[in-house]
């Protein structure tokens, strides 16, 4: 554990007398390599042992009887504040939510998660089925909507039509949000995100999420910034945290697209969504 | 005289970052690029990157054809691992390569909790001629598979793939589900084999060995699928998986197509690590 391992520096370094910058290397490299095995990027990684050894080398910490203190008190601040510092408040309810993100990230069940979320809120949520390739995709969001009591939206027709008349059924039976919970796609699958750009751009919604599972690697980096790049995000969701992964794929996504984490899935019934809270994710990715 | 710090280090840093943007994990890469610095300076004149490869395939357990082993009596494959890894789907793609080596395959939906999981397989077996056995949404999935079982040894079939709710490794109940699933396998299958694999999605960081360790302490992993490597991910994880473990990658995943499926070479992946 990290903060045994900063301690276990210090009472070395106590016994020697004055702390000095090898000092604070040696802290860093622990730091390192818990980010490392927490999943955090390793560019990202280096960005943030930058910024704690600046803070770190100041005189306060260098003279200060508890150093070891400082120093942990400087690792959980900043990467707290770049998580997303305060926990962000309810934005009300939004008009269209579009779910998007790799195979298997969680997606569809995050859409009826997000339909019982919003009804709690006084909305009249419309799931809308735009996934039209996975075998028995339509039929578990209906299996889904049938679960909790909300209206999934369907048709036979490409993924972009159906999104732009679920919106336009939504609108005139006065549905809101409504849920596009669309294909798993990879980030390097040109025809696939050329898709999710034009199913933007036909629909405009006021919320797009990025689902993101929890235990993803370094991979973070490249996903979050080629999805950025095609669509407007406005949120990441977090799925699977009910696991034992770190989390650091947080921490990454977050650095790289500079978009909050505003929910975090832990589990697969539909009520097992939970805001983000910047310093669970924090000490849990410090571990 | 060529030190090696001054003809490697910006090297060595390089082949880090590969290692570590891979999934390798940090303890591994260290271990792997102290090795490298010592083979070196037993032989200078090899270069960096070939040693490395050398330490890293040493690492992995000695290639083999999974498939060919399947073509050799009759066999259960218990298909595991976490939620969305790609079980499913690499159940649809496997069960193909084996009809078209000859053999007679049956599929077997041991997920009765997700929604429309039995729905999903049923497509893949309608897809490549295989029939599915099946119960209800919420049938307990040890009662699936003893049917699964008991329908095979009637009809004399060569397969049986069962596939399994997805679940994390952290939960005892569903993990303890799953023990009950393999028990009634064991009990019920007379002279087939049993396979257990474990699909591991490519993208994972390294919680992927914790999901090895878990999975192989309750159910004993004799190979691992690893999907999505199609994507940008490099899979890295899975040399500390081998090197802990000693659990094989027999597959691997490169689409959502039927035909997206090839063995694991070891080469291949190891070169792959360095583009
Ligand atoms: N434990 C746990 N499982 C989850 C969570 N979110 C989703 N899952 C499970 O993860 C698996 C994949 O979920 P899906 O909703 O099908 O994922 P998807 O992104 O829609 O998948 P594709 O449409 O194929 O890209 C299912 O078994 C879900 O029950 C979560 O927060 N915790
Ligand atoms: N690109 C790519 N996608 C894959 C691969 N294997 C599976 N998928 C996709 O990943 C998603 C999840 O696949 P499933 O087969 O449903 O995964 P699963 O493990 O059965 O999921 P659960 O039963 O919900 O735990 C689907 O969208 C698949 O098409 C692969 O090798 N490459
Ligand atoms: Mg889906
Ligand atoms: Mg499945």
């Amino acid at each position: 554990v990290l903060t045994q391992k900063i301690q276990n520096i210090f009472d070395r370094i106590k016994r020697r007398g004055k702390l000095s910058e090898a000092d604070i290397q040696e802290v860093l490299r622990e730091i390192r390599i818990t980010l490392l095995e927490a999943d955090v990027n390793y560019k990202v990684v280096k960005d943030f042992l930058e910024k704690v050894k600046e803070k770190a080398l100041q005189e306060s910490v260098l003279k200060s009887i508890s150093p070891s203190e400082q120093i942990l008190k400087i690792i959980y601040e900043e990467l707290t504040s770049m998580l997303g510092g305060e926990v962000k408040t309810d934005k009300g309810l939004p008009s269209v939510i579009m779910l998007i993100g790799l195979q298997g990230s969680g997606k569809t069940t995050t859409a009826g998660k997000l339909a019982v979320y919003y009804r709690k809120r006084q909305g009249r949520p419309l799931l809308v089925a735009c996934d039209t390739r996975r075998p028995a995709a339509i039929q578990q969001l209906e299996v889904i909507g049938n679960s909790i009591n909300v209206p999934v939206y369907k048709e036979n027709t490409d993924p972009i039509s159906i999104a732009v008349n679920a919106v336009k059924f939504a609108k005139e039976k006065v549905y809101m949000p409504v849920i596009l919970d669309t294909s798993g796609r990879l980030h390097i699958d040109e025809d696939l995100m050329d898709e999710l750009r034009k199913t933007y751009e036909s629909v405009k919604p006021q919320e797009v999420f990025l689902v993101v599972d929890a235990m993803t690697g370094q991979d973070a980096v490249n996903i979050g910034e080629s999805f950025a790049k095609v669509v407007p995000l406005t949120g990441i969701i977090l799925t699977k945290m009910d696991g034992d992964a770190r989390g650091g794929s947080a921490l990454s996504m977050r650095a790289v697209t500079g978009v909050p984490i505003v929910f975090i899935g832990v589990g697969e019934k539909f009520d097992a969504i939970e805001p983000f809270y910047p310093d669970r994710i924090a000490s849990r990715i410090l571990g | 005289k060529r030190s090696f710090s001054n003809v490697s280090a910006e090297h060595l840093e390089e082949l880090e970052i590969a290692l570590l943007s891979a999934d390798v994990g940090p303890k591994t890469t260290e271990r792997l690029l102290e090795e490298v610095k010592t083979k070196w300076k037993l032989s200078p004149d090899e270069r960096l990157s070939i040693l490395l490869k050398n330490s890293i395939t040493s690492l992995l357990p000695p290639s083999f054809n999974v498939i060919d082993r399947f073509l050799q009596g009759k066999w259960v494959i218990l298909v595991i691992g976490v939620n969305g890894s790609g079980k499913t789907t690499t159940i649809g793609k496997l069960g193909k390569i084996l009809r078209d080596r000859g053999k007679s395959v049956i599929f077997v939906a041991g997920d009765t909790f997700r929604a429309a999981a039995i729905e999903q397989l049923e497509i893949w077996g309608e897809r490549v001629g295989i029939p599915v056995i099946k119960h209800r949404e919420g049938a307990d999935p040890g009662a699936v598979a003893f049917d699964g079982l008991k329908s095979a040894k009637a009809r004399g079939i060569d397969i049986v793939i069962v596939d399994t709710a997805g679940r994390l490794h952290t939960k005892y109940n569903l993990m303890e589900e799953l023990k009950k699933v393999k028990r009634v396998i064991e009990r019920e299958r007379e002279d087939y084999q049993l396979y257990t694999l474990l699909v591991i999605d490519a993208t994972t960081g390294q919680n992927a060995i914790n999901q090895a360790r878990m999975f192989n302490e309750s159910l004993n992993i004799d190979g691992i699928a690893i999907t999505k490597l199609d994507g940008t991910a490099k899979g890295g994880v899975i040399i500390s998986i081998a090197s802990e473990l000693k659990i094989p990658v027999v597959l691997v995943g490169v689409g959502e197509g039927v035909e997206d499926m090839q063995g694991f070479n070891s080469k291949e992946f190891v070169d792959a690590l360095f583009w």
